[in-house]
């Protein structure tokens, strides 16, 4: 796909790694999921196992309908649940060696694609803030 | 810009006219906008007033911070305190009659661009979802 390699410019510093990718596992409590994503402020992010596996996707809403009932929420159920119990298993997600098309078809729909290595184990992010900073610059020129 | 403009097709279909927008009210109490923001499920919304003018952006992760004390979440606050308190007044909006050109560039490092019209009353949202769509259409041909 010619018109894609045109359009993002280092493909190499795509990449988000694991160690900057903010994340939970899947056996934390709700309550500990909650102060993550308050703390950070992205609005869904990985879950791993303890293998470093890609499990799910965790957000905030999805936790706060986790323990609203009929009339309230119970913030008191938080330290109840665990993220595996609640996190979205439909994750975007892309094995290496992946192509830069492929990441152009899951941005349009997906803000963040995951990546994983052979083995299953999380690499890392690509985000569309990365596609979008790599294409602007070529439509500047 | 020629390449923006090739890149981007179907200009006119790109807003998410106010009346498809989630938004709350700059008086609405936390305890309400949490409420449309987990039924909603989207993480950053606008914020006006009772003349649909764009004064603000609520998100959860700020509306949680406001009543996270030193050792709890006190969630009994929620309904104590004011949107306009704490919403987030760097919003990324442009006036029309706008350019593409402007709005990639907002694009690149905010997920959607707010839009008003001469009188600064709110018409809708572009989001990037939008721009990556008519893009990839493009590049697939
Ligand atoms: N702390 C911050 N500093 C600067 N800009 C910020 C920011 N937090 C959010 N933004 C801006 O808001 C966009 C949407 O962020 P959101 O958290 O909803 O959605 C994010 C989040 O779900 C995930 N993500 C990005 N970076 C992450 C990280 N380091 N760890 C975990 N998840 C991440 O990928 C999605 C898309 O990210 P993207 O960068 O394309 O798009 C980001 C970025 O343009
Ligand atoms: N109910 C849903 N159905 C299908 N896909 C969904 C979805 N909710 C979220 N997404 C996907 O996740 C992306 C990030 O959504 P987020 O809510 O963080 O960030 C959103 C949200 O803050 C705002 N936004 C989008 N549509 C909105 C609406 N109708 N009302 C209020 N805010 C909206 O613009 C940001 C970027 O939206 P964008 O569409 O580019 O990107 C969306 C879309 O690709």
């Amino acid at each position: 796909l010619k018109i894609a390699e045109m359009l993002v410019e280092n493909q190499d510093d795509l990449l988000v790694p694991v160690n900057q990718v903010a994340h939970v596992r899947e056996d934390n409590k709700l309550d500990h999921a909650l102060l993550v994503l308050t703390n950070v402020g992205f609005s869904v992010i990985p879950v791993l196992d303890n293998q470093s596996q890609l499990k799910g996707l965790i957000s905030m809403p999805a936790i706060i309908r986790a323990v609203t009932g009929i009339k309230d929420i119970h913030f008191e159920k938080l330290n109840e649940i665990e993220v595996r119990d609640i996190m979205d298993t439909e994750i975007a997600s892309l094995r290496e060696p992946y192509e830069l098309e492929d990441i152009l078809h899951h941005v349009v729909s997906n803000a963040f694609v995951s990546i994983v290595n052979k083995e299953g184990i999380f690499q890392g992010i690509i985000t569309r803030s990365g596609i979008l900073k790599g294409t602007n610059r070529i439509a500047h020129e």
